[in-house]
């Protein structure tokens, strides 16, 4: 009599979390923008077999967008995923795996993400922070205002923008806007830069060339910006505050 | 009553006594979540 089938195996399964990091780690290695993202959930897995030692996977996985930019060289598993209270973003992704005599390769992924409803967040918590879109002209004008800041205090280099990350509007405490941009160093100073900014050309494409800054505007009742950046080839970056106001 | 009877005690021959401490397998998918549900 033929050998019965092997059971189906199940989400949570050795093999099938094996397969889901494999696929998590090429995802985000073959991304170029936003966060990391890490495995949530295993939400379906199908194998189908191919002969022997040869299988085809097919995952449906969850994932929950961490504080890490794609660029950085933190290890995912260092890397904290971002809370409800965050406004949590999360990653579907369909996954086709080939498994040959063990070892892994992915044949094609699908990723598509989605913020969380601002209307779950502020019903468990009504003064959290929810996100912005990234072309609201006030968000844009917090990015350009922390950037320029902090180009301005260190005149030995002089950073350009690479991409938005997120930006979030909180009322309380107080009126304020916070957003997290990449940035990429160049071979000019401030004063080149100001000069002609034009000619201000990226530096070779290495990790340690980018960098990722986190500002906050406080808008009410006092206007106030602080801006923190921190190229990934330097040590922790400084932080900054507009002259008169607190430095961290 | 003869007849309500008799399906009454079919009914609790089906019913297979579970060992104590039992706990019923999870459902192969989906998995667990790691850290909360959107």
């Amino acid at each position: 009599a033929p050998a019965a089938p092997p059971a189906p195996l199940g989400c949570d399964d050795p093999e099938s979390e094996a397969a889901a990091e494999f696929a998590v780690n090429y995802i985000n290695g073959h991304s170029h923008h936003g966060y990391k993202f890490a495995l949530n959930r295993v939400d379906n897995i199908r194998v189908v077999p191919q002969g022997p030692n040869n299988d085809i996977i097919l995952l449906e996985l969850d994932l929950l967008e961490t504080t890490c930019h794609i660029l950085s060289p933190t290890p995912l598993v260092n890397c904290t995923v971002r809370s409800f209270t965050n406004h949590a973003v999360e990653g579907d992704c369909d996954v086709k795996l080939l498994k040959v005599d063990g070892k892994f390769s992915v044949l094609g992924s699908k990723c598509h993400s989605h913020a969380d409803s601002a209307e779950d967040i502020v019903r468990v918590c009504p003064d959290c922070p929810l996100l912005l879109s990234l072309n609201n002209t006030d968000v844009l004008a917090a990015v350009t205002a922390a950037l320029n800041d902090y180009n301005s205090q260190n005149p030995d280099g002089y950073l350009k923008l690479l991409e938005i990350g997120r930006a979030t509007m909180q009322h309380l405490p107080s009126n304020s806007m916070s957003v997290e941009f990449a940035v990429a160093a160049t071979n000019c100073t401030a004063a080149e830069a100001k000069a002609q900014v034009e000619a201000c050309q990226l530096l070779p494409e290495d990790q340690s060339n980018f960098g990722f800054c986190t500002a906050t505007r406080v808008i009410m009742p006092t206007e106030k910006l602080q801006v923190d950046c921190q190229l990934y080839g330097h040590q922790p970056g400084v932080t900054y505050s507009q002259p008169g106001q607190d430095t961290s | 009553p003869v007849a309500k009877r008799a399906v009454a005690e079919a009914a609790q021959h089906d019913k297979v006594p579970r060992p104590v401490g039992f706990v019923p397998p999870p459902p192969p998918c989906p998995g667990r979540i790691r850290y909360f549900e959107i």
